[in-house]
């Protein structure tokens, strides 16, 4: 199974449609294997993404030095899912 | 084997399950529920739909969930709603009332595939589990690979991305399956696909600023069932035409099913009320599929009571 750990979800709050463009042109930089949550569409529409632990820094480095305002609505991926698997096998365990 | 009066609706289950909970439903509830293969996908899982029916040769209302698999709280709210059928079919006035004049189907898993990957091998996997030629990136967006604007702005053409189109229109099972059952079913009259997240209701188009002939009828039902679905725990929505609400998307599944003259044609994105995202916790599936139950009522009454 895939493990998420250390990687974020950043809530990004594009303020004008320049914003919008510049973390529109995130979504080419394939290297960064970010996984956009809800997509770049309109101003004031905040656009969630998937950054992987290794490239955390410089996307937050790219957000901040365009004044680009983001706050972490997950700051660790896995532990959700992991809340989300022991959730799974509890249930398992009493319906057995 | 179990019954699903024990079945825990407040906890995700894998394909297995909710297959089983399927067949435990039909085999409860024989005079109402059947099950109907429409296909297979492209690993040959099976495409089911639940019938829900009273009698031959009716007009439907289409439910699908999960097209995107990584939205789990979709196919879960997809097995709660099909329980609430059961139980409140005959107890509930309007609900026996439109099951008395026409079907109800729901499709609970639409991605198999991609569905049964998010619980093997990565839980925020979206598309089908196709090879790409020429590619070693695999699946296809399937809300992006509907011969509606097909290849159009707001899909793309390179499989490593998550809205690859596809080779070609309905080149994915999973979708040529729907085509080719509302085609032959030929009276089907509503239309719902059931994303997450955004707390959306949307309705044609996506692919084109153009809009819908009927779009003030779809906009003003669109109004009331967020408001109905708001009256219950608050969650707030947004709601018109997909190009106008969020963004351009090419190739989606209710361009298509309006295009093929199905009027009330819409499309949810469920909650996240804005701290999960996709890893909404289980204790939120009742509260979100409560909710949605009572939106989609309006739209199934609307259909119903405007047949056309």
């Amino acid at each position: 199974l895939e493990n998420f750990s250390g990687q974020q979800v950043l809530r990004i709050f594009p303020t004008d449609e320049a914003q919008v463009n510049l973390v529109r042109a995130l979504e080419d930089e394939e290297y960064l294997q970010l996984d956009f949550w809800t997509s770049p569409s309109r101003v004031l529409l905040p656009i969630d993404i998937r950054v992987p632990l290794h490239h955390l820094q410089s996307v937050k480095v790219y957000l901040e030095s365009n004044s680009i305002q983001y706050s972490i609505m997950i700051h660790d991926v896995q532990n959700l899912l992991d809340e989300e698997q022991r959730d799974m096998r509890r249930n398992r365990a009493s319906e057995d | 084997g179990r019954s699903t009066n024990s079945f825990n609706y407040a906890a995700y289950h894998t394909f297995d399950e909710i297959n089983a909970f399927i067949d435990n439903l039909v085999s409860e509830n024989p005079n109402l529920v059947s099950k109907i293969q429409i296909g297979s996908s492209y690993e040959g899982r099976p495409l089911n739909v639940l019938k829900f029916s009273t009698g031959p040769n009716r007009p439907a209302f289409w439910i699908d969930t999960g097209i995107h698999s990584r939205e789990w709280v979709t196919q879960a709210s997809a097995v709660w709603f099909a329980k609430k059928i059961v139980t409140d079919f005959g107890k509930d006035p309007s609900l026996t009332n439109t099951l008395n004049q026409m079907d109800i189907l729901i499709e609970i898993v639409t991605n198999p595939d991609g569905f049964v990957y998010t619980h093997k091998s990565d839980r925020m996997w979206r598309k089908t589990r196709s090879p790409n030629s020429g590619s070693l990136c695999v699946g296809t967006d399937p809300n992006r690979n509907w011969d509606a604007g097909f290849g159009g702005p707001g899909s793309s053409s390179n499989p490593c991305t998550e809205t690859y189109r596809g080779r070609a229109a309905h080149s994915e099972p999973e979708v040529k399956a729907i085509v080719d059952f509302v085609k032959s079913h030929g009276n089907i009259k509503g239309f719902v696909s059931i994303h997450s997240y955004s707390q959306m209701l949307l309705f044609p188009y996506g692919y084109t600023n153009t809009r819908v002939p009927d779009h003030d009828e779809l906009n003003a039902v669109s109004k009331k069932a967020i408001t109905a679905l708001a009256s219950l725990y608050g969650t707030a929505y947004t709601y018109g035409s997909i190009i106008s609400t969020i963004y351009q998307a090419s190739g989606g599944t209710i361009d298509w099913t309006y295009n093929q003259g199905i009027k009330h044609s819409y499309s949810f994105e469920l909650r996240d009320t804005g701290r999960y995202g996709f890893a909404l916790p289980a204790n939120q599936i009742i509260p979100t599929a409560e909710e949605t139950w009572l939106a989609l009522t309006i739209l199934i009454e609307h259909t119903r009571d405007n047949l056309y």
